[in-house]
């Protein structure tokens, strides 16, 4: 499969972030995004689209990230839906 | 279905609409319809019922209703037409809990057939689902899933699919039966009885879940398990009891060697799920009911070999396991999958916890439970201080049964460790 242009990648990963499928990156660890589990985030967000799990960000996979959804995080715990605000 | 980890402890809930559409070809009754409707849809599957207040009455409504756009003062700006459509807030005691919003910009339509705009109706049956509590589910038919899928027909004839009905029904139980309901499908055959193990009759008296003193507890999948010898009872995130009859311990664990009759311990470890059970200075690791290869030492967490276990649990500020035994505990660190240096440790420091307890779990709400005999100490979430009304009698809010009359038959609860400290103590002989 074509290698997704390093564009493609930053965005694939930003969005996988918002939506919980990967942790939100920490200030203080240099911590480079594994492929592995790269890849298993992808898979996971390809259950949820419906998509063919190949744990790639193949064109199908995003153009699903431009589709209309709702904006609470697919994977919980990670950035749940409880925010200190004034109703 | 994924559940949120919250859920709304009343069953009627109140709603209004703040702000209606700007630029839709809806009407506003049109829209209140539309959110009566969706909003009916969750009550027909549960016990739920929802009732809309005005904006002059004194009642502060649980789920308000808001079309709002961009930036609307909470940290999930929309972004104009496409993109996200809406979102609410999961249940809870926070003012904006069960809120939810839908993004203005959106070209908010109702059963459109040319795929033009956005089915406001699906999408509040997708919101409402939030406000009471389920996360985002992956299941083909659900309405949960996170992706936008079109109108959803006709919002009087409307019901969830199976997914969704399972997720809302954990949470809050199915709806009272009417004598008009006709069950429409023959109740399931109960699986046949292998013949190795005794029948289920009367003969073969079960225990008595209010006596209290059970071998293990755990949550497991947001539902608490008690153990009891070969026996077991389930309770749902809704407080109901799966059934007030234990199910048989061999039947449910496949795979359960036949010579282990009690539990000590049980969990579900983090972050994989596999469900452990301890018996003896051994444990059995399941991924969902079937064994997952032989019995293993408990020493491989870092107890001295021999050891056995009273309690396990796994406290999800750290995704650490804790193993007590009497008055110590030990850590094993799950992620580098090798046992913490510095243990065992003296169990005082969760102060106002019994010793040798029965067991220890995290509820879905976060606080952690030491239960030994018929009563429980409540540990709010992230914290090692036992509230100070502990112990509670475990029956009323744990397994539908009376609070335990203290007597020689109810031994009042044993003392928790007691704060170190100076005593003054006579001990007399007849006392």
């Amino acid at each position: 499969a074509q290698e997704p242009a390093a564009q493609d990648v930053s965005l694939g990963v930003d969005w996988l972030t918002r939506y919980g499928y990967l942790p939100p990156p920490h200030p203080a660890q240099a911590q480079l995004q594994s492929p592995v589990k790269l890849r298993d985030a992808i898979k996971v967000m390809q259950r949820f689209a419906g998509l063919p799990e190949t744990g790639l960000l193949d064109p199908v996979t995003m153009a699903t990230m431009h589709k209309p959804r709702c904006s609470l995080p697919d994977v919980l715990g990670v950035a749940g839906l409880v925010r200190r605000r004034r109703r | 279905y994924a559940l949120s980890g919250s859920m709304w402890k009343k069953r009627t809930l109140t709603w209004r609409i703040l702000s209606f559409p700007q630029s839709s070809a809806l009407s506003q009754d049109t829209v209140r319809t539309l959110m009566h409707h969706a909003l009916t849809t969750w009550g027909i599957e549960s016990g739920l019922k929802f009732q809309e207040v005005g904006s002059q009455g004194p009642i502060e409504p649980d789920i308000l209703i808001d079309f709002a756009r961009a930036y609307h003062q909470d940290s999930y700006p929309f972004d104009g037409q496409g993109g996200t459509l809406a979102h609410a807030f999961f249940p809870g005691e926070h003012s904006i809990s069960g809120d939810t919003h839908f993004d203005d910009e959106e070209i908010w339509t109702f059963g459109s057939k040319d795929g033009e705009g956005t089915d406001l109706f699906a999408v509040a049956v997708h919101e409402f689902g939030h406000a009471l509590g389920l996360g985002h589910s992956s299941a083909p038919d659900s309405i949960m899933r996170p992706f936008y899928q079109g109108p959803v027909g006709d919002p009087t004839k409307y019901r969830l699919s199976q997914d969704d009905r399972e997720g809302l029904q954990q949470l809050y139980g199915k709806a009272p039966r009417t004598p008009y309901d006709e069950p429409t499908r023959k109740p399931l055959a109960p699986p046949p009885a292998p013949p190795a193990l005794p029948p289920d009759s009367p003969s073969f008296p079960v225990p008595d879940r209010c006596d209290g003193n059970f071998d293990a507890i755990a949550n497991i999948r947001g539902e608490t398990f008690f153990f009891k010898g070969p026996w077991f009872w389930r309770l749902q995130p809704s407080g109901q009891l799966v059934s007030p009859r234990p199910a048989r311990l061999h039947r449910f664990w496949e795979g359960l060697p036949s010579q282990v009759k009690v539990i000590q311990a049980a969990y579900s470890r983090y972050p994989d799920g596999r469900i452990l059970l301890f018996s003896g200075p051994q444990f059995w690791v399941f991924q969902d009911r079937q064994l997952e290869g032989a019995a293993r030492p408990l020493a491989e967490l870092g107890l001295p070999p021999g050891e056995e276990v009273d309690a396990v649990f796994s406290w999800p500020l750290n995704g650490k396991t804790y193993l007590v035994r009497g008055q110590r505990y030990w850590r094993y660190d799950d992620a580098a999958a090798r046992p913490d240096p510095g243990y065992p440790r003296d169990l005082s420091l969760w102060e106002g916890a019994p010793h040798s307890p029965d067991d220890v779990t995290v509820s879905n709400t976060g606080d952690t439970y030491f239960f030994k005999g018929a009563h429980y100490w409540r540990f709010p979430k992230g914290s090692v201080k036992a509230e100070p009304d502990s112990p509670q009698p475990m029956g009323p809010e744990w397994l539908d049964c009376p609070a335990p009359s203290a007597g020689p038959g109810n031994p009042k609860p044993p003392k928790a460790t007691v704060k170190p400290g100076t005593c003054n103590c006579q001990c007399e002989i007849n006392q």
